[in-house]
């Protein structure tokens, strides 16, 4: 039974997409049957896995607007272990179409329930914003992994995602839980980053997680060649970081 | 008659807001009366002048929900010339309140009308998606000024956000130009940002403006404080840079 984490925060440009693809391969390197589902327009994920947007034969927008199973929009990576459901522009409309659907909140999580057994994990990489795509993604998902940059203005964000995961929690998924909070593009080198991270840590305590992402150009470098950071650098510090991130997850979840 | 311009990208964390709030406090430095409007749910704008979202005796989704006047939303700042049309978090429902309404794209637009006269620049900071938040403001606007950050992701993006100002153009506002592309988070040291301007340079020609922020951690450090960059760093290097680009755009408008 697969464990489903959306990585979300309606910030935009904090580390989602790069935390949910590196992940990804990090866990399919540690042997576990990893799908990486693409709920973005921008379709950044997909991309960063070296996959165009235009030619993809189906998106998760035929799952979630024209019922289409879920294992057959799924495309094989080069990577053992690490499936990959793309998006494409077309999911650009899903968030107005789906307003009129009968359970329109459900569409993903309906579509996730005869893929859970194939996978270990099923990670869902959310677009900047906190409509009906990532509102399916939470009605998904067991937790919700944030990504939250070490600056001011995405902190400024938390309140307002925290209480959009609560509605979520209470309205659509009772089981769902902030599975960890995760701080990308620290720059020791700056004060602020040093006091960003201590308030997060204030706020959310042991659900911080212990690897702090440094800011590392390696990681911006490597989806423009379509190769994940453990394919492109990774001896880098973003490369490291985020093998001791996927390292901490497993413990968490109690996966040895 | 007001210059309204709207700052838009899909792709998150580009420097929308940063580019918006901190021109807008240059232009009305040089005496140029400017309303800075918040499409964004986020309200960081609002935020960034010091305002607090929470607070705001009302906002812009009055404005475009409720037929309230602009000027009866409009705050004062603590800069001469310079005033904000707030942002709140009922703004994150707009987007599918919107819907159903007629003339839905047009709502802003009708809005700004009896303002133009009042202002000679008015701004839109907009939410990193193509829903009709964004929409409004296209269909509202003499151009778009389209903030690239230097790195590749963004720059995938940009083809998306060219057909909606092409669509928006064709169906809605046959006025619409690109007003100008300005590259933000510029890092000299890194070839990836090097490459990245001259690709934008390649495709977008005399339109980029030759102003090329920087990376400058002042940037990022002035909103929490709700001041702009010339408030608080400016003489930072950020601050230059913006200082620099808000006189270009001053000579691309013809106003000396
Ligand atoms: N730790 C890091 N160090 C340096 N650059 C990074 C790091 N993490 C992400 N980036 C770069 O920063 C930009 C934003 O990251 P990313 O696209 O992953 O964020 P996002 O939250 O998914 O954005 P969006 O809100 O648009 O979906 C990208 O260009 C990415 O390559
Ligand atoms: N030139 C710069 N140098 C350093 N930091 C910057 C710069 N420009 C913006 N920032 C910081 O980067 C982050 C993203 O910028 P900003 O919020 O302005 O982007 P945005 O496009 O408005 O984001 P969103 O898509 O969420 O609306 C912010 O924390 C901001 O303070
Ligand atoms: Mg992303
Ligand atoms: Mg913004």
């Amino acid at each position: 039974m697969a464990r489903v984490y959306a990585f979300a925060n309606q910030k935009g440009g904090v580390g989602k997409t790069t935390s949910a693809v590196n992940l990804a391969d990090a866990l399919a390197m540690r042997r576990q049957r990893t799908l990486l589902i693409d709920l973005d327009p921008q379709a950044n994920a997909t991309s960063s896995l070296g996959f165009d947007k235009q030619t993809v034969p189906a998106s998760v927008y035929q799952v979630l607007l024209h019922d289409t199973p879920l294992r057959d929009v799924v495309q094989l990576t080069d990577r053992v272990h690490l499936d990959l459901a793309p998006s494409s522009p077309t999911l650009a409309s899903a968030e107005v179409e789906l307003v009129p659907q009968i359970g329109r909140e459900y569409r993903l999580r309906e579509a996730l329930a005869p893929a859970r057994d194939g996978y270990d994990y099923i990670l869902i990489d959310c677009p900047p914003s906190l409509g009906l795509l990532t509102v399916n993604a939470l009605a998904a998902a067991d937790g919700v992994i944030i990504p939250v940059q070490c600056e001011y203005l995405p902190l400024e964000g938390l309140a307002m995602l925290m209480q959009t995961i609560d509605l979520a929690k209470r309205r659509l998924n009772p089981g769902l839980t902030v599975h960890g909070v995760v701080m990308t593009m620290y720059d020791g080198r700056t004060n602020l980053a040093q006091q960003v991270v201590a308030e997060v840590r204030q706020h959310f305590g042991g659900q911080l997680f212990s690897t702090i992402i440094p800011r590392n150009v390696r990681l911006s470098e490597a989806p423009s060649f379509g190769r994940t950071i453990f394919q492109y650098a990774p001896a880098s510090p973003g490369g490291v970081a985020y093998s001791h991130l996927a390292d901490e997850l497993l413990a968490r979840d109690g996966v040895v």
